[in-house]
């Protein structure tokens, strides 16, 4: 099963 | 003052179709070399990056940068009263809480305007750093459409598989499984309907259907899509956006739990 993940992990905020 | 006039208005229409299932609201940032826009949608999961280059437009001012609030479904709801050959021009002055729309027949014999309030929003911008991609496809638009519907059918993921011979989508379910495989195109005549593969390393990655089927709305701004993958990344998928600029979606893979 796969869960997904969230943008917040890869992109940091500016 | 802000003003920006587009001939081909049909582009504000179809990028307006683009977004507004995906984001409710969203801040174009307008400044002298153009406009973007940059939102996440509300679960955090996709980004739309949009940017709009001031020579695209057939006139272009803006003496001071301008941060608009948008409600979308609001500025679709009006997009939708302008003609598909109609000019459209959007215009705020420099304090301004709406913004002007313009809507010109070709023939100029018919001039609607309306005029829209923007909202305060707080949006955080992110820092997406510059990637070099393992595969970048590039196909019709049409075909990833048609692809995101099908395999919609079969489960909720889609497995992209890039080698350098093609490209690979599989979808999983209670009904059983499916494949898709696009080769590379041999020749390319014609352009808009070739497949190609430009890959540094092979990739398989997850992502929902959701996500995809949302972005695909984008279609009728492009022929082309172009879509850039490295493991563990988040996909890109890119439409051009015909002189002006393109649309981005980022969408974070799904990882085996």
């Amino acid at each position: 099963k796969s869960k997904q993940t969230s943008l917040m992990s890869f992109f940091k905020k500016k | 003052m802000f003003e920006a006039r587009l001939v081909q208005g049909s582009l504000w229409k179809k990028l307006l179709e683009s977004i507004k299932d995906l984001l409710n609201e969203a801040i174009f940032d307008c400044s002298s070399t153009g406009i973007t826009l940059q939102a996440m949608d509300s679960s955090h999961v996709s980004l739309v990056s949009i940017s709009m280059n001031s020579d695209g437009f057939d006139t272009y001012r803006c003496d001071r940068n301008l941060s608009m609030g948008i409600h979308l479904p609001s500025l679709s709801k009006i997009m939708k009263c302008a003609g598909n050959d109609d000019i459209i021009t959007m215009k705020a002055t420099d304090d301004a809480d709406t913004v002007s729309l313009v809507f010109e027949s070709q023939n100029n014999e018919k001039v609607s305007d309306y005029e829209m309030k923007l909202i305060d929003l707080d949006t955080e911008h992110l820092g997406i750093p510059e990637t070099e991609y393992s595969c970048v496809v590039k196909m019709p638009s049409s075909e990833f459409q048609r692809i995101c519907r099908d395999l919609s059918q079969l489960g909720d993921s889609v497995v992209i598989a890039c080698t350098k011979e093609g490209v690979k989508f599989s979808a999983s379910g209670e009904l059983g499984t499916g494949n898709i495989k696009l080769c590379q195109s041999a020749s390319t005549d014609k352009e808009e309907e070739a497949v190609v593969v430009d890959m540094n390393e092979a990739v398989c990655l997850t992502f929902a259907l959701r996500y995809l089927n949302f972005f695909a709305k984008a279609t009728p701004l492009s022929a082309q899509v172009q879509l850039s993958m490295s493991k563990d990344v988040p996909l890109v998928v890119e439409y051009k956006i015909s002189e002006l600029g393109f649309l981005r979606f980022y969408l974070a893979p799904k990882i085996e739990d």
